[in-house]
């Protein structure tokens, strides 16, 4: 990914699955 | 006692499981979006978009080896975060981030849909 400017974003990316529905 | 944390572990074992895919080990489901088609894993589509996360959680489409998306997702922002889906990288092309958030929208992906719409005000804040 060299040349592409990378923002680091340290936020949650994905949902979380729960432990039970 | 002690206990070792691998710290790389995480990007180390999601750099495999996108391995497997491009091997096309183990993938088990088929994702059409319009006529292009995506294999993947039930379990890495479910871990990261919650519309997956109900396809393959409901009994009657868990087994389903092939899902059609609406017509109105866009192939390529639908391969963009299937790739971020198995990177953590996220390409932001220019004239593809609208369909991007459009593509996590429909896909359920809202973390992803509040750093696109983020990344567009700090882009634009016209």
């Amino acid at each position: 990914y060299e040349g592409v400017n990378t923002i680091k974003e340290m936020g949650r990316s994905i949902h979380e699955i729960p432990r039970q529905d | 006692d002690s206990c070792i944390q691998f710290t790389r572990h995480a990007s180390d074992v999601l750099l495999n499981l996108n391995r497997l895919r491009s091997r096309d080990i183990l993938t088990d489901v088929t994702i059409l979006v319009n006529r292009q088609q995506f294999r993947a894993h039930k379990t890495v589509l479910m871990a990261c978009s919650g519309l997956f996360y109900t396809i393959f959680t409901d009994s009657l489409k868990c087994n389903l080896n092939a899902i059609s998306l609406d017509p109105k997702v866009d192939p390529e922002g639908f391969a963009i975060l299937l790739e971020f889906m198995y990177t953590s990288r996220l390409t932001l092309k220019e004239s593809l981030i609208i369909a991007i958030m459009n593509t996590a929208i429909y896909l359920q992906m809202d973390h992803v849909v509040d750093t696109c719409h983020r990344f567009i005000k700090s882009s634009d804040p016209s």
